[in-house]
């Protein structure tokens, strides 16, 4: 009878040393998973600390733009002026040579 | 007891009794 | 005999059980991380999408502010010019007026 029980004790042992083992192999596949997501986490976090730069230079940017084209626009009505008072004095001295 | 078939929680597949991990989506028997 | 291979059997089946107990414990565990490194790899994505859109967006600031400041060069230029003949005008006109 204690033999017959040993003998099944002995099978389940296998079975369970068998599933310890797949579960220890596991732990081991499982770990080098993680190990590989954590540098993958590393790498975007130094990519996303780009972030803010990239944001600020755009703004930069855009304000040297906007600043740029108020100084155009305002050369460009003080060119009309000038254009302006270049004709009507043009204008003035051919009447004047006229005379 | 001996060790039973199991499904699991994630895919439900029915894994042969005495694995540890899901053979389809590969998460431990006893994950949720 | 067989009795007392069984008993040791029975109390090496216990260890084994526990052990095997926590091995699947810790597989759940490294699941668990797994799990959220994978969420936080797949928010990472999201955000990392938005970096060429960025980088577009002050490449075209940066083109359109090059724009603006050269159309302002030539501005600045012209004007010059116009402010020239006008005070080469005038003083005809001045001179022209005296006569």
């Amino acid at each position: 009878e204690g033999e017959k029980r040993a003998q099944a004790l002995e099978w389940q042992l296998d079975e369970l040393s068998q599933q310890l083992q797949q579960a220890e192999e596991a732990l081991v596949a499982k770990q080098e998973l993680i190990d590989k997501l954590k540098e993958e986490a590393e790498r975007h976090r130094a990519v996303l600390e780009t972030i803010p730069v990239l944001k600020a230079q755009a703004d930069i940017y855009k304000a040297d733009f906007l600043a740029e084209r108020q100084a155009r626009e305002q050369l460009h009505g003080q060119r009309e002026d000038l254009q302006e008072q270049l004709v009507t004095l043009q204008r003035d001295y051919e009447v004047l040579k006229a005379d | 007891p001996a060790p039973s078939a199991w499904a699991c929680r994630s895919c439900t597949l029915l894994n042969p009794p005495g694995t540890v991990l899901c053979a389809v989506c590969e998460r431990p028997r006893l994950a949720g």
